[in-house]
């Protein structure tokens, strides 16, 4: 069956991008079939992949009904990775959607079909630094939430807001199956303590939740963007590629173990 | 008179609430009266100040219209920096402000007075990562926007967007006063060439509009908000907050120029 993942985080500048494209790109390389869907107006994980924004060519247009999610799919510069991309209009899709009866449940709607024809193993979804309608539509239609943080103290803080929504969506209702795929520390820079404190007060309140793989800070994570590839293929032999590669097989082996 | 700043910028963890919290601390260092306002439901400026949130205590309920601004300063512990702190809730005013006539201009009506009695000589307003009512609220209201962006390349590719959005703003009549205060350079690291490439971009398209100050990546940044104080408090002599003292006297003099 297909796993969709939402990687989410209402904190900005944490890693969800870098972590779509590359996690996406890593888990492609160990076998298994990938479609991103970018939900983030910014695009960022629509130009990672190298792919340019296009009117029309989004999420937006399932969400209201008018467009099947299958139409809006397209193959991207990473083997075995497929992608719905986003576009700038889509920020527009919080008011349309808002005003729709079952406004929660668009996303999960649209992702219906995608589920049963089950053509991919994962489906990784980009979501913005908000907790909107957007966010919100994601987290209800996923199976599980992935959650980035940078090892920052503001990042820290954030943490329990967006754990704590997972728990209320699984227990309110909107979305009874919902899990935290994992906690991932991202941007660790061994030369500062501020990044062992952080994740020792992660692994301390989440314990096994909190993914064994941590992402070093690495230049070549924020340079292959600009060259529009993963970082698998922008530099293979990266600590960034390593720390992804090491990543995708701590996904899988979580998966099976469910 | 009093000078409005929003510091905004879609893209996420470019530095805006670092900005607004080691700019405001720096200007009151050099003799400004300052106001911050949180307007961001993280409430990452209201601890990074040193208070904690609480419920009522934000803009929200003057956006509604219920409560005066004045009523919510409270201040810091940044000698001369008053603060309007964020809370959680604020998160719902999207939606409640949305509904209301003039949506666009509850902030413009709420600082209303606080112009008038021209109690402080600069207002840093922190944004959220999007643009939505909250930020476009602020854009409204403000005489001008301060653009933080890390030298980085999703932050360049969606520098573009509020910079347009600024012009539409003014130029479309919702504040025909908006001006764009400066593009500053955040978390510059100068091992890499991707910031000097970054930087180099900003100022072949910006120009002036680009302060000449430009604030390096600094542990001691990341780590001040930790302990709830502005950086020229919690290491006085640390390269971040030497370049937000620069930033300041930049900031005074290109006021001073207008
Ligand atoms: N491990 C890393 N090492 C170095 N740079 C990184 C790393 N991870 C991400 N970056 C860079 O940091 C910046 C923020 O990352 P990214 O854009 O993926 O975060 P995000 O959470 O998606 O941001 P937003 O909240 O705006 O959507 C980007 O410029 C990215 O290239
Ligand atoms: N110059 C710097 N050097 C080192 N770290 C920095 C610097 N500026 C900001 N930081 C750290 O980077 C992270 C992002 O900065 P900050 O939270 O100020 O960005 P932001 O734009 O306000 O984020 P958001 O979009 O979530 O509101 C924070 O953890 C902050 O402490
Ligand atoms: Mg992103
Ligand atoms: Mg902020």
């Amino acid at each position: 069956a297909t796993r969709v993942v939402a990687v989410a985080n209402q904190k900005g500048g944490v890693g969800k991008t870098t972590t779509v494209i590359n996690l996406a790109a890593c888990l492609a390389e160990q076998g298994q079939r990938m479609l991103v869907i970018d939900l983030d107006p910014q695009c960022n994980a629509t130009s990672g992949l190298g792919l340019s924004p296009e009117e029309g060519l989004s999420l937006y247009r399932a969400l209201l009904g008018e467009q099947t999610a299958r139409n809006l799919i397209r193959p991207t510069v990473a083997e075995g990775v497929d992608i719905v991309p986003a576009e700038l209009d889509l920020a527009g899709a919080e008011v349309d959607v808002a005003r729709m009866d079952g406004y929660l449940h668009r996303f999960a709607l649209a992702l219906a079909p995608l589920r049963a024809a089950a053509d991919y193993d994962v489906v990784l979804v980009d979501c913005p630094p908000s907790l909107g309608i957007l966010t919100m539509n994601a987290l209800a239609a996923a199976d599980a939430a992935l959650i980035p943080i940078q090892c920052e103290y503001y990042a820290l803080e954030g943490l329990s807001v967006i754990t704590r929504l997972v728990t209320r969506l699984r227990e309110g209702g909107a979305n009874p199956r919902l899990e935290i795929e994992g906690i991932l520390m991202t941007m660790f820079d061994g030369r500062t303590n501020l990044s062992a404190q952080v994740e020792a007060e992660v692994r301390k309140h989440f314990g096994d939740k909190t993914f064994a793989t941590v992402i070093p800070r690495n230049v070549r994570l924020s340079e292959a963007p600009s060259h529009g590839r993963p970082v698998n293929q922008y530099a293979r032999d990266s600590s960034g590629a390593f720390a992804y590669r090491l990543l995708a097989a701590e996904f899988i082996q979580r998966t099976r173990r469910r």
